[in-house]
């Protein structure tokens, strides 16, 4: 039973595993990432099956920035300048980004920013 | 998020964490859920990081995000990483490395350099502790021997406190949410307490990865944030993961 005034707060929870019932969304599939493979081939199968959703996730965000800046500027500065930024991270992060930009269609400048993301929004 | 490191009565150590992320990013009113948080789900994997056709760690990814956020060196240690919010935030780092100082290193970055460099918990705190960051953060470690789970506050620049698990002091359990574990979490956004009354509900001699999952299951601790929960047990080299759905009523964050 939850409390019906926020924070529904719950009794806790028992038998809730094996996962299952309304909270339970799916199983999350396994992928291996080769180390050995050059860094912008190693995300090539995860995002190729993953592509539909990776590109939604981006229209969002897109949306989002052009909630905030409707003349689409926001965006654009993302796709000229972020991608700039890729080449000054560590090896391997800006090898495999551009790797996965190519392979998803995804604009690098917003995928350097998805990558970014927990710096960025503590702002 | 919702982070937990707990050691059993046989000193096994069990890692579990909700992601939760999304938060003021777009609502949406029929279907009540977060925008993004609804958009990630599906992009949430499991990843198998192998060099020379063996395991070197494991992850729960969102694909497309090539640091890590959630993940175990088998047998070795586990390792999450909560948000941490401060005025000397990562727009501050972010501004430094634009303008060419680059002595930090980016948060998921710094997480998956440990998980893939290192080779002991000792190791993995120390590098947790001490790498400069451009963002303040959580990080949450779990080892393979008794005594071995800690909370890492961390500021960009400094360790501001290490809260281990001491079994003598009856502490069987860290617990992170997204609060500095000296001050009261914000009222509006109290999932420690809960979490925590549902955990010492549980007691040291019933934890298990599977009352981990309720523990991770109830509400608020659950909520319209909450994209997966991982679990991981270092001595088996376990990790499972499940997408999440918090039916009404659900708190947003």
């Amino acid at each position: 039973s939850a409390q019906f005034i926020p924070p529904y707060t719950e009794d806790c929870r028992a038998d809730m595993y094996p996962p299952k019932g309304p909270t339970f969304k799916g199983a999350v599939s396994w992928y291996t990432v080769d180390l050995d493979s050059p860094p912008s081939k190693r995300w090539t199968a995860i995002i190729t099956d993953k592509k539909t959703d990776l590109v939604n996730m981006i229209q969002a965000i897109r949306d989002l920035a052009n909630a905030f800046v409707p003349s689409g500027r926001l965006v654009e500065l993302v796709d000229i300048t972020l991608p700039i930024m890729a080449d000054t991270f560590p090896k391997p992060f800006g090898e495999e980004m551009k790797g996965i930009a190519e392979v998803s269609g995804v604009p690098l400048g917003e995928v350097v920013l998805f990558n970014i993301f927990y710096e960025v929004f503590t702002v | 998020c919702t982070s937990v490191v707990a050691e059993d009565k046989n000193g096994n150590l069990i890692h579990g964490r909700n992601l939760d992320f999304g938060l003021f990013m777009g609502w949406d009113m029929k279907n009540k859920s977060w925008i993004i948080s609804e958009k990630l789900k599906p992009l949430v994997v499991n990843l198998d990081f192998k060099r020379n056709n063996q395991t070197v760690f494991k992850s729960t990814n969102f694909a497309g995000y090539v640091g890590m956020l959630t993940g175990i060196k088998p047998h070795l240690f586990t390792l999450t990483m909560n948000e941490r919010f401060s005025l000397d935030g990562g727009y501050i780092g972010i501004l430094e490395w634009i303008l060419g100082k680059r002595d930090g290193m980016w948060m998921s970055f710094l997480t998956r350099s440990v998980l893939e460099k290192a080779n002991s918990y000792e190791e993995a705190k120390t590098l947790l502790a001490q790498t400069k960051l451009l963002a303040p953060a959580y990080f949450i470690l779990g080892g393979n021997q008794t005594g071995q789970g800690c909370i890492i506050t961390r500021s960009r620049l400094l360790s501001i406190d290490i809260l281990e698990i001491d079994v003598k002091l009856g502490r069987w359990y860290v617990l992170e949410t997204n609060y500095d574990h000296w001050k009261e979490p914000l009222f509006l956004d109290d999932r420690r307490t809960p979490a925590m009354k549902c955990m010492n509900q549980t007691t040291q001699t019933n934890i298990t990865l599977k009352t981990m999952y309720d523990v991770l299951s109830t509400k608020p601790v659950l909520n319209k944030l909450t994209t997966y929960t991982t679990l991981m047990q270092v001595s088996e080299g376990s990790l499972e993961s499940y997408i999440r759905n918090c039916p009404n009523p659900c708190m947003p964050w």
